[in-house]
């Protein structure tokens, strides 16, 4: 795996972070476990609602592009959510109130959370 | 990803770990990017999980993704994972729950409950080998004490290896890219001799959590896929997340 310039020898003053490969910090957020897990991620779901709907808008775009059709995304919409009630307390109630926070179709968001599951097809 | 454990010459422990990830899931030919590393890059945020207004434990993760890839529970463990390919995969584990065999676990949900009540490293560990999953994973655990650092190298169904610190024989560090390290990596992917070269370059004395950012900033370790950078110190009580950009020319993966 020596190829430069795609590889480089070991990097050095690169801490505290700057320069083109730091896009900057990740910020910070509480969830408090104390509340119903259907309102725990409210706060974070608005303010981040714009990227997640675009996130898994490119999901859907590619799933059509790739199988030529929809009918997978139906599936994902009308299929997943009857199963979100079987995953295990307090994910299933953490999902539907992020789903309900965003806007976005349970069966994505639930899509999303198994996402490394499906992914490793 | 890559993920590493580390003991300085003090015994303190130090974790880090890129978060890569959205391979194959669409190439930005303008911007040489992959659509999906950027798409989560604005999702990225650290959390602070609080009960009764203490910390149970703070992550980095998606916003959206209610399990856990990143953690700490201060005072007590470190904890991220790795993805791991396997045959016997996350698909057939799914399939398998949809038709309502439900014996497994769902990974990401696996690591949050250990960050929210696993009580040591030992029970975490305890956890991470034996709990049945429904996808193969690396578990990259560290704990409080001296020693206390390994890579789970999981089946669905069991436990293949547990690779630990061992300071006395010079393993100063464990570091995991997405190969079962008793493996080479997949010659056109292998970050894991980079990140290990400079690890060793490094040296014990010398280890820090900046000169681990550096390792995690050198290329192909960074890479087009890593999202985020994290690094954390279980002594220190710290938790530091970076977004991160490969710049061209850099390794897609």
């Amino acid at each position: 795996q020596d190829v430069p310039p795609y590889t480089e020898d070991c990097r050095s003053g690169t801490y505290p972070p700057s320069g083109p490969t730091y896009r900057g910090d990740v910020s910070w957020y509480t969830v408090n476990l104390d509340q119903p897990p259907s309102d725990r991620w409210r706060k974070i779901i608005s303010d981040k609602k714009q990227p997640l709907t675009a996130m898994m808008q490119h999901i859907k775009d590619l799933t059509k592009y790739i199988f030529h059709t929809e009918k997978l995304i139906d599936l994902v919409d009308t299929k997943l959510p009857g199963l979100v009630g079987k995953l295990p307390p307090p994910f299933d109630e953490e999902i539907k109130g992020i789903a309900d926070e965003s806007g976005l179709p349970l069966g994505e968001v639930m899509l999303f959370n198994i996402f490394y599951e499906i992914f490793t097809v | 990803c890559t993920s590493v454990v580390a003991e300085d010459t003090s015994g303190k422990l130090l974790h880090a770990r890129n978060l890569d990830f959205g391979l194959f899931l669409g190439w930005d030919v303008k911007n040489s990017t992959w659509m999906i590393s950027e798409l989560l890059k604005p999702l990225v945020v650290n959390v602070n999980f609080q009960r009764n207004n203490k910390t149970v434990f703070v992550s980095t993760g998606f916003a959206g993704y209610v399990g856990m890839l990143t953690g700490m529970k201060p005072g007590i463990l470190t904890l991220t994972m790795n993805e791991r390919f396997s045959l016997d995969g996350g698909y057939i584990g799914v399939l398998e729950w949809i038709l309502g065999i439900r014996q497994g676990a769902w990974m990401s949900f696996l690591t949050r409950s250990v960050l929210e009540n696993a009580t040591s490293y030992e029970e975490a560990k305890t956890l991470l080998s034996k709990t049945v999953l429904l996808a193969p994973a690396y578990f990259i655990l560290g704990g409080n004490q001296s020693g206390e650092g390994c890579v789970i190298t999981r089946s669905r169904q069991s436990c293949l290896d547990i690779w630990e610190l061992d300071i006395q024989k010079g393993k100063w560090y464990v570091l995991e890219t997405n190969y079962d390290h008793w493996k080479p990596p997949l010659p056109i992917d292998n970050r894991r001799d980079p990140a290990m070269k400079c690890m060793n370059r490094t040296t014990q004395k010398n280890i820090s959590i900046a000169t681990i950012y550096d390792m995690l900033s050198t290329k192909p370790v960074l890479n087009k896929l890593t999202t985020y950078t994290t690094v954390m110190s279980v002594s220190e009580n710290k938790l530091e997340g970076y977004l991160r950009d490969c710049p061209d020319p850099c390794m897609p993966w």
